[in-house]
């Protein structure tokens, strides 16, 4: 999904 | 970017100056376990390697820089600081960290988004940050000691987590497609350990409370 690949949080 | 989620790195950021400023300003981090601190360093390391591959802020790029520096700067100051390095308590931070490391690593091979370099080592940091505070918990199970560790920094370091817990329940109702099954089962299981922490630590405030009062 997209939430896998973009790993937006620290 | 919610305001939990802001506020979340505010407060983690906020926790690891706090324990560095404290330090300084008393020369002293008894109490504190270097093991946690390195497996910390781990975790930062391997989650940002991908400064070097995708770009998502500005604010990302700057954070994850002062996380990395930060916590090697702790253990600088912990291992190589000529008055600090000699309060740490060596004999009693005994944890095998290979005990974490291995296994973390082992699921992380085993349960991920994707197999890849960079994915593996993100899924590692995130088994590793949820057990990194375990050696610390041992440390503090076993001497009682406080000293670096301020409830400024304990504050700080729950509020960090139930920040981020409300961040990802805010950002589950309002972005579509928004699940991630891995950050929000190890970051339960990492709150969980932070409370047994946290257990401890006021165990051992309320003992040292005892043990100063005037007879």
């Amino acid at each position: 999904g997209p939430a896998a690949s973009s790993h937006d949080e620290l | 970017m919610n305001i939990f989620r802001f506020a979340g790195d505010m407060t983690h950021l906020c926790s690891i100056i706090v324990l560095l400023l404290k330090i300084q300003a008393t020369k002293s981090c008894a109490g504190l376990s270097l093991r946690t601190q390195e497996l910390y360093a781990i975790v930062f390391v391997s989650r940002y390697l991908d400064l070097f591959f995708t770009f998502i802020s500005m604010y990302n790029v700057i954070m994850k820089l002062i996380f990395i520096s930060s916590s090697f700067c702790i253990i600088w100051y912990m291992r190589c600081h000529r008055i600090v390095a000699q309060t740490y308590d060596r004999e009693q931070d005994t944890f095998r960290v290979a005990f974490l490391v291995v296994p973390c690593f082992m699921l992380s091979l085993m349960i991920n988004h994707e197999f890849s370099f960079t994915e593996v080592l993100w899924t590692f940091s995130i088994y590793l940050e949820a057990v990194a505070i375990l050696p610390q918990l041992v440390l503090l199970q076993r001497t009682f000691n406080i000293d670096t560790l301020t409830s400024n920094y304990i504050f700080l370091l729950g509020a960090y987590r139930a920040l981020y817990m409300l961040n990802w329940i805010y950002r589950y109702f309002t972005e579509r497609d928004y699940s991630q099954w891995i950050v929000w089962t190890s970051g339960t299981l990492q709150t969980a350990t932070y409370c047994d922490f946290f257990y401890y630590y006021i165990l051992s405030w309320r003992k040292n409370e005892r043990l100063s009062l005037p007879s």
